[in-house]
């Protein structure tokens, strides 16, 4: 563990807590991406099938059984709550992530590190992630005023792989053998996707003006 | 490790 790791995964806590506790304190949805919250679903759900054959450590169990439990809980809030769900903007949030599912699944079939079931789920898992955003930040360009929590939500999801390409940086320095190709891609694709969201984040914190994003 | 190599990032 390094410190770039470690403040990756605490960003990446942030974001669920701050999208739970929107959720459930103001009980709304409102700007929230049912699609992409099932799509981390199912990264997460793809990417610990280890939990229960590998134990690396309690701090590492834990938090994926809270990455887990966070994902499908905020998928029940925004399907089956009975207020919540009708915050959520269905018409607006229309993104056939389905067809993000299928190139992800050929990729890991043919590029892989081990041709083994959880490799190529846990491969399957890291392209999936890299797209995962996009349904939201579609529908932020037609969601007209973003409101805070939404837009910290988006923006500590995207800080907290930007951190580890930092953690990945550092590993490849400090550890021998540390190559993971395949990871790395993933995670500076996925980084990337976010520019454009991070260069008028800024702009709106510096500006101090709403954010919004370019239709 | 001996063990092949295990995922252990999250």
């Amino acid at each position: 563990m390094n410190i770039f790791r470690l403040a990756g995964d605490m960003t990446h806590l942030a974001s669920v807590l701050v999208l739970l506790l929107k959720i459930h304190t103001i009980k709304s949805c409102a700007g929230v991406s049912l699609k992409t919250q099932e799509l981390y679903a199912l990264v997460f759900a793809t990417r610990y099938l280890d939990i229960v054959t590998d134990f690396i450590s309690v701090y590492n169990t834990v938090m994926k059984l809270i990455f887990l439990g966070s994902s499908f809980s905020i998928v029940w809030y925004i399907r089956h709550h009975r207020v919540v769900r009708r915050s959520y903007d269905k018409d607006q949030d229309t993104f056939r992530h389905y067809l993000l599912m299928i190139p992800c699944m050929l990729l890991a079939l043919f590029v892989h590190e081990k041709f083994t079931f959880k490799e190529v789920m846990w491969t399957f898992s890291l392209y999936l992630e890299a797209v995962a955003i996009l349904p939201q930040l579609v529908l932020l360009q037609r969601t007209r005023n973003i409101d805070n929590l939404t837009g910290q939500y988006v923006f500590l999801l995207g800080a907290y792989r930007g951190l580890y390409i930092f953690n990945w940086i550092y590993r490849y320095f400090t550890e021998p053998h540390f190559v993971h190709w395949i990871t790395w891609i993933a995670g500076v694709v996925q980084t990337l996707l976010y520019a454009d969201f991070f260069y008028y984040y800024f702009e709106s914190w510096k500006n101090n003006v709403r954010l919004q994003l370019p239709a | 490790r001996g063990k092949n190599f295990q995922h252990d990032e999250l």
